[in-house]
């Protein structure tokens, strides 16, 4: 279950103007200058995979997941995944998740363009192992975080996932 | 309970070898503290880099820590294999040698699953199927599908 | 002491400002939470990068935030200049432009002081008046005088 | 007051044969693999020049600076500094400092060649302004912790320091 589309609108250093990008299987490399919002692609990601942590998102509340511009007034966020081996129990070879998020902090989730509660969007997600948190997704500095661990952490990180 | 652990530890401690050598050529080790008493004490990294004698990880440089930190956590998510997985700048702190060698290890891992890395490393860029730049324009994060060719000549 | 601290700080904010611009174009502050008390409150870095509006340091990305603390450790370092410096891997984070201007800023200090900087970038290598590498060899750590043509051909 | 020579003999990764490089006023910069030894040699400055915590140097005891090869007993940094302008009380154009480790974790300081006490050295040193630690001299690593300040940590910094 793999991402096919990605279509971020409003959400953090991306303006009210949707912007889609199709991805493939394989090895995707984002670049671009210190700034430009790499990491906040990332954090689009995992806020519409049902991210409930704002320190996660990098904000300090989740209102501030919105474009700072004044004229903006929601974020929203969807990804398309493939379905076609049917490991998400929604009969389609494609499932649309989608996220949106208010001025009023309030969040709404849809499933192909149904609207659903979290609940409902975790559990379908759960099926495939998806979570907006894991090891399968590594944010910036971590890596650091890791070395710097002492014996005692790293012991008590393989008891937490053992 | 201690099983459960042994049993993570082992699996963890087994692909970290072959990450790690995989990674630097060299051989890397995870101990317990007390095998008899998991719990009572912490786990070891004990790192031997190439031509280098082994040491424990706390003796290693910065790029050397990075590296193993790397071979750690690829380690752990073998636990629980995903369908995609996004990487952050993970080779910030690595030199040509180490970035080129991750960058192998993720083309290689991309044949079966979806592999999402951001970079400022080249070498990873080369490697890339497919290859986006992210930049900001009139304060808005705009997309490009980028290829090779621009990006070293804006490099 | 609240005096002495004011007048510290007033050196250290007009300092960051001025390296602030240099490094990145845009423009920078050091605020005190509290003004008439100052030891009651913290100290704000405001930062406004060109193209985008004043933010919190704490709302910047890993670079931004990287190449701010550049500009604050140059101010600090102001107030009691030095005959030498050192600098380990202060770039680790920033992109080829940050990368290129830190270097630019570096050269021309260097014409009046003695700069040392451990560098893993192509363009600080460039701008070397003096290069050395230094690597492992036979579990020894080996120091050689570099040509910049050598830097790239191995890069 | 620059450094004009650094001579570094069986220091961490440095080996029991002596290495010494030549360095003028101006941008060195010093480059290499991961794991090389580039860091190293900046503790062999600050060694050298007084560091007593083996925390800075990056060791636990600071007899683990002396170079792991059995054969090796002592390590011994020199640097050698510009006095052209008399800037240290010492009337010589050049001054060198030294600094010699033992297994027993005992340190040995010599000035132009003469054995001195460690505080008859730093008094020398602190002439020009030279210490092994200041905001001169940069880790690897202090800029991420810089960035990650709080605003009262920030304030502790500028108190430190006015
Ligand atoms: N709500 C928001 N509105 C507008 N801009 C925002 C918002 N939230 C964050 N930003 C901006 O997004 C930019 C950071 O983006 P991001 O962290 O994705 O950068 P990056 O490309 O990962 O950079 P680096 O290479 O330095 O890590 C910052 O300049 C930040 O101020
Ligand atoms: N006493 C010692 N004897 C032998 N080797 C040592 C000793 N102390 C440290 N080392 C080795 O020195 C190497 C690290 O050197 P250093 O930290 O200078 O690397 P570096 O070039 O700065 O690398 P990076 O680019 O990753 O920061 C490590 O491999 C470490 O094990
Ligand atoms: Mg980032
Ligand atoms: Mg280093």
């Amino acid at each position: 279950v793999f991402i096919k589309r990605l279509t971020i609108q409003g959400f953090k250093s991306f303006g009210p103007r949707k912007i889609s990008i199709a991805l493939e299987k394989g090895l995707m490399v984002i670049t671009g200058p210190n700034g430009g919002g790499k990491s906040n692609v990332m954090d689009a990601i995992r806020f519409a995979l049902g991210e409930l942590s704002a320190h996660n998102l990098r904000v300090g509340r989740m209102a501030e997941l919105i474009h700072d511009n004044p004229g903006t007034n929601y974020a929203r966020v969807s990804i398309t995944l493939d379905n076609s081996e049917r490991v998400l129990p929604i009969n389609s070879p494609e499932v649309t998740v989608a996220r949106r998020i208010d001025r009023n902090g309030e969040s709404t989730y849809f499933l192909n363009g149904r609207q659903v509660s979290r609940n409902e969007l975790l559990t379908v997600l759960s099926m495939a192992n998806i979570k907006p948190s894991g090891f399968n997704i590594v944010p910036q500095g971590s890596v650091i975080e890791i070395a710097e661990m002492g014996g005692s952490e790293l012991r008590k990180m393989i008891e937490d996932i053992s | 309970k201690k099983r459960v652990f042994l049993e993570t530890f082992d699996k963890v401690a087994e692909a970290f070898e072959i990450f790690f050598n995989r990674l630097t050529g060299g051989q890397g080790w995870l101990r317990l503290e007390n095998p008899n008493d998991p719990f009572s004490g912490g786990v070891e990294m004990v790192l031997r880099f190439p031509g280098k004698s082994a040491r424990s990880v706390r003796a290693a440089s910065g790029g050397e820590k990075s590296v193993a930190a790397v071979a750690l956590l690829l380690a752990l998510q073998g636990l629980t294999p995903a369908d995609f997985y996004i990487f952050d700048e993970i080779d910030a702190h690595m030199d040509l040698q180490y970035s080129r060698r991750l960058a192998e290890l993720f083309k290689e891992m991309a044949e079966k699953t979806q592999i999402i890395v951001i970079s400022l490393k080249d070498i990873m860029a080369e490697k890339a199927d497919q290859l986006i730049g992210v930049y900001n324009r009139g304060g808005e994060s705009r997309i490009v599908k980028l290829k090779l060719e621009e990006v070293i000549k804006a490099g």
